[in-house]
């Protein structure tokens, strides 16, 4: 990716993460659509044999043999038998029965987080610069799950189950599939195994904002990544007959349209259907669209085909509106013609203005790429949001990552907006989705574990997340475009991933595959259903309290029962280890609401030394007369002067 | 649920096993695996034995035949296969 690096601090602090063999050594597994082997992100200049110990293989198939690996891409399997026993066998004049990449999605999701550095990459001139994954010293291997009629969960299971075999070190998945149990989620049931085997499983928490209870690979041994945006953008000014100019985004490359104003025709006053607003394929009449720009509203089908729409039906430009479902939430696309995006707001006035006046004009007019924007970042309204459906206990998503407008490699297979009749080919695309996010923590989580080999996947995702930063220098929260307010940890969990804070966090809040089975305990799991997810003939003891409350996570979620009366006190035990050495370090409370009184006990732990662990309790005291609202929030931090180990808390009356 | 002729139609199941229960006189698990899928139906397949992710495997059934898998031994589930979608 370009600009992520230097976003996240990576490119001014390069000397903080190993480049040596340590670095070369982890391996990153990506479960996707494949990979596009020639891309200049997996050229291997300068790595060494591979790791010792590793296990993978380039499988032979469609169009991919084993010289397509090298040093770098060091794995390359593809698993479509439950696929192909679903769907029929794959139809090789569409797409490769093989690792090889006919979407892009997973040459760009691979290259994010570990593609090695490439000078001069851009898309058609946008977001130009250098780019690099987040562990571009790290190996990739890609297991192609994902065809064109979608990813099976029996072709998920069986790469999870080889990748772990493989000797995988961190397992990357930006896919998800809705709210199951976790016995019934092969991801999860996959990730628990992996987990078990020092393995870090970072999942995207899907694309499904902003409405609440949205997420999904929510199981608490997965890392879940939300998106935010970055300070990089693509601005197009739209300019119309009244004389007012609006901001939108636009990777349009091309012929610029005439230097003037030009006839402008909603979209809905351009069709005889009744969804005719949306530019659906079919739905604009010629006539009434020839050589004019056409406004569409977003929503139903892809953004960039309703361009071609336009395209077909003799339009020259278009004018992309939000709705209320995505409010101002501006994802840039390489248009086949010249148009841009505009968000909920300008979109209600432009409508206004092409729907009242007689002889409506318009042109648009792009300004390439802007870096330095503010407030940044932002939660992406598209992001995923919690509550946790499945568990409301544990709160997700974990964290937030760069997902919006990131430049990574792309497939030679198709064009950067997917359609089949766009003929471009480009070494780089721009895209947008919690996909994107999810591969940037992974990347760092490669980081993380080649500076530091012991350290358990809770433990690189406590430091992850306890570094995590939740509002911008002037202290101010970091904000939800979907609301223009605050977003909360609902939104964005911990708070952004800060790299270069989380190789140094002081504490971690360690995990291991035990306590995650007292968890399913907790959970009043069966024997079977324990069984099914860890594998083991673990029996929960009938004399022990499992609470799910006291699961060391590195974050808060109180779920408050407003059926009860009384004063009632909810408490919760976390253990830190300290991974700084010695030290003291004191409890700061931050809460926005009166209604829970938050009490830390011990109020100070102090380290002598290195791996020393010390425990303690918070106790959230809600007292009968307090009102009760939907959510607050509030933020427990320790801090010994040099570290802060922070973690979001989250009140929900339920 | 059914094809044209009447049969059944067949989905993909994901079939969890308990790995301690397998009887002596089985040398390997896949063979297991194999004798209780054969146990329900003389003409399903393996799609995947899994050793890693979990202990089971992958096959295609109708749902009598994954009902009747369910009851056999050593079986911990069966459950039918998930689509999931890229982000």
């Amino acid at each position: 990716t370009t600009r992520t690096p230097l976003f996240l601090g990576l490119d001014h602090n390069a000397d903080l993460f190993p480049q040596s063999d340590s670095a070369t050594d982890v391996v990153v597994g990506v479960l996707d659509t494949g990979v596009w082997p020639e891309s200049k992100s997996f050229d291997d200049s300068g790595f060494g044999p591979v790791p010792s110990g590793w296990k993978g293989a380039c499988e032979t198939g469609t169009n991919f043999s084993a010289s397509s690996c090298n040093h770098k891409l060091i794995g390359a399997r593809f698993f479509a038998r439950g696929y192909e026993a679903t769907m029929g066998p794959i139809d090789e004049s569409k797409e490769s029965k093989s690792a090889r990449d006919d979407d892009g999605h997973g040459t760009h999701t691979s290259s994010t987080a570990a593609g090695s550095i490439v000078e001069g990459a851009s898309l058609l001139g946008y977001a130009a610069g250098t780019a690099r994954g987040m562990a571009p010293r790290a190996r990739v291997a890609v297991y192609k799950v994902c065809w064109l009629g979608g990813c099976f969960s029996s072709d998920i299971l069986a790469a999870i189950d080889r990748a772990i075999e493989d000797g995988v070190n961190v397992l990357s998945m930006s896919l998800g599939g809705g709210m199951s149990d976790y016995y019934r989620d092969s991801v999860a049931i996959g990730a628990f195994a992996a987990m078990e085997k020092g393995i870090l499983v970072s999942c995207s928490a899907g694309n499904a904002g902003p409405s609440s209870f949205s997420l999904s690979n929510v199981a608490p041994w997965i890392t879940t990544v939300g998106a935010g945006t970055l300070d990089r953008d693509f601005p197009a000014q739209v300019t119309f007959g009244n004389g007012k100019n609006y901001s939108g985004v636009s990777l349009f490359k091309g012929d610029a349209l005439p230097a003037k104003l030009l006839p402008f025709v909603y979209a809905g006053n351009a069709s005889n259907a009744t969804n005719g607003n949306l530019c659906m394929t079919g739905t604009l009449i010629p006539e009434r669209v020839k050589g004019k720009i056409v406004m569409c509203d977003r929503g139903v089908n892809a953004r960039v085909q309703k361009g071609q729409v336009v395209k077909d039906a003799g339009g020259i430009g278009m004018i992309l509106a939000n709705t209320a479902a995505n409010g101002e939430e501006l994802v840039a696309d390489a248009h086949l013609l010249p148009a841009t995006a505009v968000g909920e707001k300008s979109g209600d006035e432009i409508r206004e203005y092409v729907l009242t006046n007689p002889n409506p004009t318009a042109t648009i007019v792009f300004e390439g790429t802007v870096v330095g924007i503010q407030p940044s970042p932002v939660v992406a309204a598209f992001s995923s949001r919690g509550p946790n459906s499945i568990t409301p206990e544990i709160l997700k998503p974990d964290l937030i990552a760069p997902g919006v407008n990131i430049l990574a490699a792309w497939t030679g297979e198709a064009g950067p907006t997917g359609l089949a009749a766009d003929e471009r080919r480009v070494g780089f695309n721009i895209i947008s989705g919690t996909s994107m996010s999810c591969p940037h923590v992974s990347g760092l989580a490669a980081l993380l574990k080649a500076a530091h080999p012991d350290w358990s996947p809770a433990a690189i995702r406590s430091a992850l997340m306890t570094t995590a930063y939740s509002s911008y220098k002037d202290q101010k929260p970091i904000l939800d475009v979907a609301t223009g307010k605050s977003s909360t940890p609902f939104d964005h969990g911990a708070g952004h991933v800060s790299p270069v804070n989380a190789i140094n966090p002081g504490l971690v809040y360690d995990l291991s595959a035990e306590d995650y089975i007292g968890f399913l305990c907790a959970l009043k799991y069966t024997a079977s259903q324990i069984k099914s997810v860890a594998r083991s003939n673990f029996t929960c003891d009938p004399s022990k309290t499992y609470s799910v409350t006291d699961l060391n996570y590195p974050s808060f979620a109180v779920n408050i029962d407003t059926t009860r009366s009384g004063t009632r006190a909810y408490k919760y035990t976390r253990t830190v280890t300290s991974v700084g050495g010695a030290g003291t370090y004191r409890v700061k409370i931050s809460s926005e609401t009166t209604a829970v009184k938050i009490a830390v006990e011990p109020a100070v732990l102090s380290f002598k030394e290195v791996n020393e662990k010390q425990s303690y309790t918070v106790t959230f005291t809600v007292s009968s007369s307090s009102a009760p609202t939907s959510n607050s929030f509030g933020r427990i931090e320790w801090s010994d002067g040099k570290h802060v180990v922070g973690s979001p808390v989250a009140f929900s009356w339920t | 649920a059914a094809t044209g002729d009447g049969r059944q139609r067949r989905a993909t199941y994901i079939v969890h096993m308990a790995r301690s229960q397998m009887p002596a006189s089985f040398d390997h698990h896949s063979h297991w695996y194999d004798s209780s899928l054969r146990s329900v139906s003389d003409s399903a397949e393996l799609l995947y034995t899994y050793d890693n992710a979990i202990h089971g495997f992958s096959t295609r059934l109708t749902p009598e035949e994954a009902e009747s898998l369910t009851g056999q031994p050593g079986v911990i589930s069966v459950l039918p296969e998930l689509r999931y979608e890229l982000h």
